[in-house]
């Protein structure tokens, strides 16, 4: 099973085309691994991105450099993760 | 039995083509199930119809889980497959509806993604087949509909989560709901279900031209929209893709509309952002609801505009 240890989910906050474009850069540098959850779009639009932990303080800092507003969305997805395969198993014993 | 299946879970492919079987063994005379092709892994691509006879009647299509992650979406359209079922005979809308159009249900329309997502990867998105000479699996098969194929919002790179593919209709899984259409050949509205991002939207996205029917579109996705936030409050952006979410090439319902089948909307479930793929399962049932609200809303439209 694919392990999203230490993965957040950012949402990020646009506020022109030139940050729009950036983020567009980002999504599109393969080594960083990031899922975007929603694709950026337009200024003022959310774009939500699920990242790595090898490179969530990096995909950070370069936000804030750019002035880029974002929050943490989802903080701990593993834990999500796991929280959902639990209650999937306690159903299916139910079930049966 | 179906007695025992907890619609307010989530479930493995297995479990939920178990659960269509029991629905159609439970109400045989309104449901029936039919294999419109097989996956790339092989998996048998299943569509619930309903119907209450006579031939080639008009009809509506709906699918969902066209993105494998989007787990509220397969799980939303079983609770509505077993809703339709049991209220026919009781349900006024539902009666009249099905007495005089069909109704055509994919409820897991990427089952190869779905396996994926729930014993590897479960922020799997894509299709699971194979690109030669490229080490990346899958294409999104919402970009690869012959729908401004290849154009914004699409990726040209295999190992891209939007890769397009080689070729409009590449994907097994897309090119079965095509012939299905196609030889249907009297469909009139087409219906896909996404999560998350709480919208209803209608075409175009590879486009930001505005299509011909806009007005009409976009009452009707405005009035099934109050419809579904009438029951919890639940708040829907409308309108067409390009503008509410982003230009995005070669989607499924871009092609229907271009086909001619005029009521072609996308509904994106719940939540906004909370939670996201990862929609705990205790709203699923809630999530189901109001999305039936919505989708009797316009289905009572199509019905009562034959065209």
């Amino acid at each position: 099973l694919e392990n999203f240890a230490g993965d957040q989910v950012l949402r990020v906050e646009p506020c022109n085309e030139e940050q729009v474009r950036l983020l567009k850069e980002l999504r599109a540098l393969e080594p960083l691994q990031l899922d975007f959850w929603r694709f950026p779009s337009y200024p003022n639009e959310p774009a939500d991105v699920q990242v790595p932990f090898a490179c969530l303080q990096d995909v950070k800092v370069f936000l804030e450099s750019r002035g880029i507003k974002y929050c943490v969305m989802i903080e701990d997805i593993q834990a999500a993760v796991d929280e959902e395969r639990r209650e999937m198993y306690l159903n299916q014993r139910r079930e049966r | 039995g179906s007695s025992s299946f907890n619609y307010g879970a989530y479930h493995p492919l297995e479990t939920i083509y178990q659960e269509m079987d029991n629905i159609v063994a439970e109400y045989p005379k309104i449901v029936s199930k039919l294999q419109i092709g097989e996956s790339y892994e092989k998996r048998p691509l299943y569509v619930l119809k309903f119907s209450t006879g006579g031939k080639n009647r008009p009809a509506i299509w709906i699918d969902a889980g066209i993105h494998a992650r989007e787990w509220v979406t397969q799980a939303t359209a079983l609770w509505t497959a077993k809703k339709i079922a049991s209220d026919y005979e009781y349900d006024p809308s539902v009666n009249s509806l099905l007495n005089t159009m069909d109704l055509f249900l994919l409820v897991v329309a990427n089952p190869d993604g779905y396996v994926f997502s729930h014993t590897e990867n479960r922020m799997w998105r894509k299709t699971r087949s194979k690109t030669p000479g490229s080490p990346c699996v899958g294409v999104d098969p919402n970009r690869n509909w012959d729908a401004g194929f290849g154009g914004p919002g699409a990726s040209s790179n295999p190992c891209s989560d939007s890769y397009h593919g080689p070729s409009a209709d590449s994907e097994v899984e897309v090119r079965s709901v095509v012939d299905f259409i196609k030889s249907h050949g009297n469909v009139k509205a087409f219906i896909s279900i996404h999560s998350y991002s709480q919208l209803l939207m209608f075409p175009y996205g590879y486009t930001c031209d505005n299509i011909r029917d806009r007005a009409e579109l976009d009452n009707v996705a405005r009035t099934a929209a109050n419809a579904l936030t009438s029951l919890y409050g639940t708040q829907y952006k409308v309108g067409p893709i390009c503008s509410v979410i982003y230009q995005a090439s070669g989607g499924s319902i871009d092609w229907s509309y271009n086909y001619g089948i005029k009521y072609s909307f996308a509904f994106e479930l719940r939540d906004t952002g909370r939670h996201g793929f990862l929609l705990p399962a205790d709203q699923i049932i809630p999530t189901a609801r109001e999305t039936w609200m919505g989708l009797k809303s316009i289905f009572e439209h199509v019905r009562d505009h034959p065209y």
